[in-house]
């Protein structure tokens, strides 16, 4: 494992801490929109059906493990937890999420490496990480307020893909790695849609102010 | 071609 992949590990997982600390310290998940965690939900969900087929690594099953954990995790705070519920921005995550589910679902039937369940479903959770950041992007653009640890989980979120990206470039040039278009276009896609994010979160802390996203 | 084998990542 390269440093680029071990970092996009890790800033994945402290994108999740930081949603945590928000959910549990805060008791609060104002301003994190519902639909983007019912997606990443279902992203692990079929990524991860390797679990029972293959074993790569003890670090590999573990990270799978706590991001399928977590990430239902997150849903059930936000849907049933008596205090976290009534934080949840509910009228202004407006986004027509299974709009992105059927979008993902036709794309990996249409393009995928091979025709079989288990390739399928990965391939559709791919398209479907890419996308699943747009509910939250809209409810950001929609808050008038954005604390800080929401600003900060959605900045480590597109890092960890950013640094993913760096990763298939080492693995491309210095581990003999063959071409993998999917994940690569996906993950550049994915990348993309936070151009715009990332332009104002580093521009607020240059100048040290608030952030806030242009309507 | 696209590789097959690296199903490694997360």
């Amino acid at each position: 494992m390269n440093l680029f992949r071990l970092l996009g590990d890790m800033t994945h997982l402290l994108s999740i801490v930081v949603l945590l600390l928000k959910i549990r310290t805060v008791k609060s998940c104002a301003g994190i929109s519902l639909k983007t965690q019912e997606l990443y939900v279902i992203v692990f969900l079929t990524r991860y059906l390797d679990l029972f087929t293959k074993y790569y690594s003890v670090y590999n099953t573990a990270m799978k493990l706590v991001f399928l954990g977590t990430s239902i995790g997150i849903v059930w705070y936000m849907r049933y937890h008596k205090v976290v519920k009534q934080t949840y921005s509910k009228d202004e995550d407006t986004f027509k999420h299974y709009f992105l589910i059927l979008l993902s679902i036709i794309l990996a039937l249409l393009i995928h490496r091979a025709f079989d369940v288990i390739e399928v479903l990965w391939t559709f959770s791919l398209y479907l990480e890419a996308v699943a950041i747009l509910p939250q992007l809209v409810l950001l653009q929609k808050s008038r307020n954005i604390d800080t640890l929401t600003g900060d989980y959605v900045f480590l979120l597109g890092a960890y893909r950013a640094l993913y990206i760096l990763n298939w470039v080492y693995r491309f040039l210095m581990e003999n790695h063959k071409f993998r278009w999917i994940p690569w276009i996906s993950g550049l896609v994915q990348t993309a849609l936070y151009a715009d994010f990332f332009y104002y979160y580093i521009k607020s802390w240059k100048n040290r102010e608030k952030l806030k996203l242009p309507a | 071609g696209e590789d097959a084998a690296s199903k490694d990542e997360l």
